[in-house]
């Protein structure tokens, strides 16, 4: 059965990005088969694959209406991989979705298809930084959230924030199933500040907290630049060793059929 | 004269929040009349100065039409420095300006009647990580544009997009006089990387970045868990003499009368 995974947090520059798009390729080279739509208007996840613009080839039309997403999924040359670019045109379907009174749920809608099909095992979501419309489209679209978490306060706090989100969409019925799926601890540097973080987050979210964490290393943030996942741009480095786990420990939580 | 900075970035992470309240804070502690407005549903300039949520005193009610920005100006404990607090009700703001003819412009609207009487010296507004509404009606209601700017690859690139945004903002005549005012470079760790990036925005940017660079400093990260401006945290470290130095540097730009 096909999982929608959203990977969002609506704090800035935590590594949604980095891990949609690193656990996406490292899934897809343990032989899953792999959808990545990038909702982001900034498209990251798109460039940090090695695509230039596309205009047109987002998810903004099937959500004002027009097309299916089914239309707007391209392939990429890594095997199993796919994906639906992101775009700047994104900014405009805030917008025009605010004004419906569905406003919710259209991306719900638009993936209905996609799951009666099942072409995918997982589909990630590779969310911006907001508590917007494109976000809460994700939550309600999606089985369950991934949270990457920075291992600083301002991420802390955001925490709170982004359960309460949560707890919304499921009580007012867009998504009454959704749940937090993990808490993944990025960039990690070991220090007092980030020590008192973890242990922070290990009352509130216990076992949903991922064992394997990402450290910070210079190479996870170079690897976009040049349109390729850590596992390529540095197989032997730590990043790729960090995101390997995390993909082995992701089979675990979700087999494989 | 008062002027208008909008502190924003729609990448997300790169350190508005960081430089808004610590930019502010320096600025005051020279004497300048600074009035912080958080944009922010998140809120972390409201927390960074030590506030707890307060619902109800964002600039929410005066962008919806109810009441005036005067009203929510709060005092904070250091002398010259003013707040209007973030909250997550912003969100709401998002939905509900969306569907008005003058979205672009209500902020800019609210905020006449503080340009007139001019009580502060300079209005620093700490921008959400987004392309959306609150941050299309900062760049309209604002002076110029100060851009932090994260030394890596996708804050270069969204660089462009910014610029995007600026040009329409002055083309469509919500702002003809925008401009970017100042790029300051953050979390600065020599690398590789970081180097390529400055050497990248100075050929685009050249007299328009700071001197000042932001050096990375886990104090910087912890000072706001304690609710202080780095200049009261840790006076003697490396964040507060950045800081300190960037104050003076924008003062040389804009200087008091
Ligand atoms: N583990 C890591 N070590 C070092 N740098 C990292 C790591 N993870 C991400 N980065 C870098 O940190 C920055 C922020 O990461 P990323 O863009 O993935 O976060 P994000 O949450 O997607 O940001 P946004 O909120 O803008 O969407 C990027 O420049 C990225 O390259
Ligand atoms: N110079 C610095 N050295 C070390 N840490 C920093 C520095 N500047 C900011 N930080 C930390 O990096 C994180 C991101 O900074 P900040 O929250 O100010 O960015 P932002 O652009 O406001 O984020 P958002 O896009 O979510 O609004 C925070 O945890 C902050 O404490
Ligand atoms: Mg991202
Ligand atoms: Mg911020």
């Amino acid at each position: 059965r096909m999982k929608i995974i959203a990977v969002a947090n609506q704090k800035g520059g935590v590594g949604k990005t980095t891990t949609s798009v690193n656990l996406a390729a490292c899934l897809a080279h343990l032989g899953a088969r792999i959808l990545l739509i990038d909702l982001d208007p900034q498209a990251n996840a798109t460039s940090a694959l090695g695509f230039p613009p596309l205009e047109g080839q987002s998810v903004y039309g099937p959500l004002i209406g027009h097309g299916t997403l089914a239309e707007k999924v391209i392939p990429t040359r890594w095997p199993h991989l796919w994906l639906i670019p992101g775009d700047l045109e994104l900014v405009g379907a805030e917008i025009e979705v605010a004004r419906a009174d569905d406003h919710l749920t259209r991306l719900r809608a638009a993936m209905q298809p996609l799951r009666d099909d099942a072409p995918f095992d997982f589909i990630l979501l590779d969310c911006p930084p907001s508590l917007g419309i494109l976000m809460t489209n994700a939550l309600a679209a999606a089985d369950e959230l991934l949270i990457p978490l920075q291992c600083e306060y301002f991420a802390l706090e955001g925490l709170g924030k982004i359960s309460q989100v949560v707890d919304q969409i499921r009580d007012c019925g867009a998504n009454p199933q959704l749940i937090i799926g993990g808490v993944l601890m990025t960039m990690f540097m070991r220090n007092n500040l980030a020590t008192s973080v973890i242990g922070e987050v290990q009352t509130h979210f216990g076992e949903v907290i991922f064992k394997t964490v990402i450290p910070r290393s210079v190479r996870l943030a170079e690897a976009p630049s040049h349109g390729q996942p850590i596992l390529e741009y540095e197989p032997t480095g730590l990043g790729t060793a960090a995101y390997k786990a995390l993909a082995t420990e992701f089979l675990q939580r979700h087999p494989l059929p």
